[in-house]
Parts: C-alpha cells; structure tokens; sequence
C-alpha cells in the first residue's frame, strides 16, 4: 500500500551527540534519530531510530569575558522504510 | 556553546512523497 507523507509533517528527533561552538567547526557532521515511528493512516512509513545526517553550519565559541558561543547546526535528508529520501526543510536548528 | 546529547528537535518534511509501507 503507497501512503502520502504530507509536506508540513514534523519528525521529532534528537541529537545523537554533544555540539560545542567551542570545539566543533562549520561543515562537522552530527547526527539525529528519530524518536517515534511515524505513521500515515496506521501504517509506519519512517521508522523509529531511524538516522539522519546534518552538520555544523555556523560556530562562534564562548569568549573569556564575552557573551555565550553560537552553534547553528541543520539536518539533511532522512530515510523512508522503502528507501526512498524524504526531503527535510534545511533551516537550522 | 554548546547543543547536549539527546536534545531533541523537530524537523519538517519539505516536499511530500508517496510511500510504499508494503517495503
């Protein structure tokens, strides 16, 4: 059976490691897992733990006196469970 | 500066996509 996946929907996930402006670099790869598996119309088109590439797209590390460091990271395509990529919304996180 | 483990977000699907779950 061949189910729609509606532009629009939201995929909850998380991080998989620790990001630090202080340490990482623009362009590092990150990594997420989804949290839940999504279903359309009861039936799971991406899995539960399922991973999605990203990386780093902006770092600023902490200054001694200065303010807090920046960290911009954004994901990129993930996995259905029939293979095919499903295209994400690149804004950053 | 920094971004933990298990922080968890949300990400939106950009473009829909028919599917096959028999897979």
């Amino acid at each position: 059976e061949t189910v729609t996946l509606q532009a629009g929907t939201f995929i909850p996930v998380r991080l998989s490691q620790n990001v630090n402006g202080s340490i990482n670099k623009t362009g590092d790869k990150v990594h997420f897992q989804v949290t839940e598996d999504i279903l359309v119309k009861g039936k799971t088109v991406i899995s539960k733990d399922t991973w999605i590439n990203g990386k780093v797209t902006y770092t600023k590390g902490r200054k001694m006196m200065g303010d807090g460091g920046r960290i911009s990271i954004i994901a990129s395509s993930l996995t259905a469970v029939d293979g095919q990529i499903v295209r994400i919304e690149r804004d950053p996180l | 500066a920094g971004i933990f483990l298990d922080t968890e977000f949300e990400l939106e699907i950009a473009e829909s996509i028919d599917i096959d779950t028999a897979a």
